[in-house]
This record gives C-alpha cells, sequence and structure tokens, in this order.
C-alpha cells in the first residue's frame, strides 16, 4: 500500500511517470 | 509591466498548477464520509500520498526543473513538499467552501490524534495565508518558489537551481505590484509566509512521530 511507501519512493515514482492517472 | 516572456511563464505555471490536483473523488470522501480514528488515518495518509504524485506533476511542469540533475530534483521534491501541501491546504481553506465544509474538514484534522501544539501553528498559518487574499497566479508561483529552494539539504548544483527561482520571484514581485497596488509590503509578505513554512516543516517530523505514537 502507498502508506508503506517514503517520501522519496513516491517521488522517484512520480517522476519516472509511473503515476496511476 | 509585464514582459512577454513573464505572461508565458504565469499562464504555464498556473495552468500546470490548475491541472494536477488531489483526484476529486478523494476530496469528496474526505467531506462526505462517515469516519473512525483508523480511517481518518489511512485517508489522510492516502490523501498526503496523492499530493506528492500531484506535486511532482506540476514540478515537472516549471520550466527548466527536468533539466536539472536527476538527485538535485528528487532533493528538491523532497525538501519542499511539506510546505507545498501546507501552501495547497491553506489555497483550501482560503476559498469559500459550502456551508459546513471548512468544519468538517478542521473537524478530520484535529480528531487526527495530532498534538494540540502542531495544530494550532497550523491554522494560524492557513489564516495569515487566507488574509493575504492571494491569487491563483500568486498561489502557483509561491509554490513555484518553494520548490525551487536552492538551499534544500543534498541540493549539489545550487546556481542550478537559483537560476530557475530568480526570475519566478522576479514575476512575482511584479504580479504583486500589478495586482495590490496599494500594498506595496505584499511582495514582502508573501516571502515573510515562507519562512513560517519552514517552521511548519521543521516541526512535522515531530508531528508524524507524535500521530504515530497516538
Amino acid at each position: 500500500p502507498a502508506s508503506n511507501l517514503g517520501l522519496e519512493d513516491i517521488i522517484r515514482k512520480a517522476l519516472m511517470g509511473n503515476m496511476e492517472e | 509591466e509585464l514582459s512577454q516572456d513573464q505572461q508565458a511563464l504565469i499562464s504555464y505555471v498556473v495552468d500546470a498548477h490548475n491541472k494536477h490536483r488531489i483526484p476529486q473523488d478523494m476530496a469528496r470522501k474526505l467531506l462526505q464520509e462517515q469516519f473512525n480514528a483508523e480511517e481518518n488515518f489511512l485517508l489522510l495518509t492516502e490523501m498526503a500520498t496523492s499530493h506528492v504524485q500531484v506535486l511532482v506533476e506540476f514540478t515537472k511542469n516549471i520550466p527548466g526543473f527536468q533539466s536539472l540533475d536527476h538527485e538535485d530534483q528528487i532533493a528538491l521534491l523532497k525538501g519542499s513538499a511539506v510546505e507545498a501541501m501546507f501552501l495547497r491546504s491553506a489555497q483550501v481553506f482560503s476559498k469559500k467552501l459550502p456551508n459546513g465544509h471548512t468544519e468538517v474538514l478542521e473537524d478530520r484534522i484535529r480528531q487526527s490524534g495530532i498534538s494540540e501544539e502542531f495544530i494550532t501553528p497550523m491554522f494560524n498559518f492557513y489564516k495569515s495565508i487566507g488574509e493575504l487574499q492571494m491569487m491563483q497566479e500568486e498561489h502557483a508561483l509561491l509554490t513555484a518558489i518553494t520548490i525551487l529552494s536552492p538551499d534544500r539539504p543534498y541540493v549539489k548544483d545550487q546556481e542550478a537551481v537559483e537560476r530557475l527561482q530568480e526570475p519566478m520571484l522576479e514575476v512575482l514581485r511584479k504580479v504583486c505590484k500589478l495586482q495590490h497596488p496599494h500594498e506595496p509590503q505584499h511582495f514582502a509578505r508573501l516571502l515573510g509566509r515562507l519562512t513560517e513554512l519552514r517552521t511548519l516543516n521543521h516541526h512535522h517530523a515531530e508531528v508524524l512521530e507524535s500521530w504515530r505514537m497516538s
């Protein structure tokens, strides 16, 4: 779950374009 | 007067700011559903995650950001995520929301288990932002300026970040003059809010810790 991801993980994923639309 | 380039910069940043928001269904949930403490915690966590994703999408659209060193991009986002989140929330609280909505939101935050000593400065900040009666352009530019702070921890090429932040500051200064011609201190006040934001950011780690404990 997203709540287990750290801030940096979320940023890295979003920067790579893995964001769910 | 604003140059053509400056006008283009404003509309670009404002468009990006308006386009990338927390999904509406999530915001609706926050207002409509009944909640117990655990659900409240999960929903606020989900919102925070969504906020960071939206923030990254906004930031990618700031002219020049993607040309920065990749690790510096991460350092800037990591250093500013909390401040940008407070700015975005402040914008929500300064809007005229339908009757009762502000109270529901405030209740939810107050019942989230965060201790009162952190809640009070947060709502004080929302109030102080509300008093400035900022236009959309000011919100968008101030957020971009916060993100492009060269002095965040682990930023290697501070000069490259400064080169992006400076034109934004100049545009914001002009926008303040144009939008608030009778308040010569307006720009300085906005920058003062950034100092306040730093304090909130500084206490954020403690907030999370106290939240986890409770």
